[in-house]
């Protein structure tokens, strides 16, 4: 069955997303498994959210899912490289 | 994680050292610093840790050692380049994989300074890799994955006591 694009985000439609992906992916909320292969390798919009989410809550900050400033003002703090989530 | 019912507390990645006397190399010095300085906050970072617990490091000249110290830019080897200033200071390897710290020499390394990035502190975080720990999500733990910039009255957490105690137990002495 075809899957419809707009349930799957584009990253190159939104600007500063490929970073925050990078980001995800670096620290563990993301992994490759959850990537659609026969979609471009786009991430499911929940799937998005919930790494969103899982950031948010992991840091300490309001877990709404949702790429607020403050949730941006920390991905760009200086940090350790090792993963959050340690499978 | 921890056994306890707060919903935050500290994570342990699933290996640990089996010796308690442990040994350390810098094998590759950072640009900027003084090597007498990086030699006594490095020494200072593992202290962090031993003070809590019976673990020991001893700092070698040569190898074998248990943990290997760098302080590398870019790639270096490892699969996993460093970023140059800011967003990663430095990454260390927990014990299945080694141990072995590294530490991106594109940073603006200080001692006791409230400019740059506190050496002593990011040293002591990644010794906590080192060590086993992996990152708590208690803000205040040095184990967090975030740098705060520099304390001057750095203490460790309640919650990094705990965790490093789960992995080696408490100080007998």
């Amino acid at each position: 069955t075809p899957i419809e694009d707009s349930f799957y985000l584009n990253f190159d439609s939104i600007e500063g997303t490929d970073d925050v992906d990078l980001y995800l992916s670096q620290f563990g909320y993301l992994s490759p498994s959850l990537r659609n292969p026969t979609s471009g390798n786009l991430i499911d919009a929940n799937t998005w959210e919930r790494a969103i989410m899982e950031f948010q809550s992991f840091a300490g900050l309001n877990a709404t899912g949702d790429l607020d400033e403050e949730t941006m003002e920390l991905m760009q703090t200086p940090r350790c490289g090792v993963k959050d989530k340690v499978g | 994680f921890g056994s306890d019912t707060r919903s935050k507390r500290y994570a342990l990645q699933g290996s640990r050292w089996k010796v308690k006397a442990l040994t350390y190399r810098i094998s590759k010095y950072p640009k900027r610093l003084n090597r007498k300085e990086v030699d006594d906050e490095i020494a200072k970072a593992f202290n962090v840790w031993s003070e809590y617990t019976d673990l020991t490091f001893t700092a070698k000249k040569q190898n074998p050692v248990h943990i290997d110290i760098r302080f590398e830019e870019s790639e270096h080897g490892d699969g996993d380049p460093f970023d140059g200033p800011g967003g990663t200071l430095a990454h260390a390897y927990f014990p299945v994989y080694g141990g072995d710290a590294h530490f991106d020499d594109a940073e603006y390394w200080t001692i006791k300074s409230t400019r740059g990035t506190n050496l002593f502190q990011v040293a002591a975080h990644e010794f906590g890799h080192s060590l086993g720990l992996s990152h708590s999500d208690v803000r205040s733990a040095l184990m967090a994955p975030f740098y705060r910039g520099y304390d001057s009255n750095f203490r460790l957490d309640s919650d990094d006591i705990q965790g490093i105690q789960a992995l080696y137990g408490r100080k007998t002495s």
